[in-house]
């Protein structure tokens, strides 16, 4: 399953 | 006021290339440190971060921060008028500009060419990088076998493995007309023309999809050396820096995970 950028990196 | 001159258009020609196939537009971040940039995929697969710092340009002058919300077809139309050894003058003004010019010189400085691109007010959601990543694994290699190893697995399949271990790198597809692997090993001489540099804290295993890989390998005309770095269950992290330090272009890739 492909993964999200977003729940790697913390939004500023 | 914000004006930014290059002495040659290839430098922004090769890091807009690097870019435009993955976002469709994005904030231009100008400070007095440089140029920079940093977008999403819309399928959130991959973040894209760019930097041109102010020694890049033979001219940077950036009274207040700004950011230019620009469309990266349209700029990429504007710039294909400027010739490879033109210099490129980027001009805006710093209070709420609505378009921001660009002056293409040839080298004789007797043909002169003005555009002007509107800009856009884009709602981008910014997201913070680790700065101190402790990688497991860091591989460089030369940007041109990057392109080989991408663009030839990618064909087979868009489900590719990175495996590091000691002093090898194994590169694996699976696809539906079959499978195929690669391996490289770290080169021995220091001298060697073409280095291949492996360094394992702690050996890993990711799978990524190819098609982003194969995308990346348009930035290969950037830069002659390409680094990647993986943690296990991390983004890997995808490195073409620019020549004497003057910027680069990095890619966050989400690996693909068991379910």
């Amino acid at each position: 399953m492909q993964s999200s950028i977003t729940s790697f990196f913390k939004k500023t | 006021m914000f004006e930014a001159k290059l002495t040659e258009s290839t430098t922004i020609k090769r890091v807009l290339d690097a870019i435009k196939d993955l976002i469709q537009q994005a904030n231009f971040d100008c400070s007095a440190d440089g140029l920079s940039l940093q977008a999403m995929d819309t399928p959130h697969v991959c973040l894209t971060t760019m930097t041109l710092r102010s020694q890049a340009f033979e001219v940077y002058r950036c009274d207040r921060p700004l950011s230019m919300g620009i469309n990266l077809s349209s700029i990429s139309k504007i710039l294909k008028c400027a010739a490879s050894k033109d210099s490129v003058k980027i001009v805006a003004d710093d209070e709420g500009a609505d378009c921001a010019e660009f002056i293409f010189e040839n080298e004789s400085a007797d043909r002169i060419a003005h555009f002007e691109l509107k800009l856009m007010d884009i709602d981008s959601e910014h997201l913070s990088i680790p700065e101190d990543s402790d990688y497991q694994a860091i591989i460089s290699m030369p940007s041109a076998e990057y392109r080989r190893i991408f663009s030839d697995l990618s064909i087979i399949g868009d489900t590719i493995t990175i495996e590091i271990n000691k002093n090898t790198a194994c590169f694996s597809v699976e696809g539906d007309i079959g499978n195929g692997s690669l391996n490289l090993a770290q080169t021995d001489s220091a001298d060697e023309k073409n280095p291949v540099t492996i360094n394992v804290k702690e050996p890993v295993k990711m799978t990524f999809p190819g098609k982003y890989l194969n995308t990346f390998t348009k930035a290969v005309p950037i830069s002659e050396f390409v680094t990647l770095c993986l943690t296990d269950g991390n983004p890997l992290a995808i490195e073409f820096s620019l020549p004497d330090e003057a910027g680069f272009v990095r890619y966050f890739l989400a690996p693909k995970i068991d379910q």
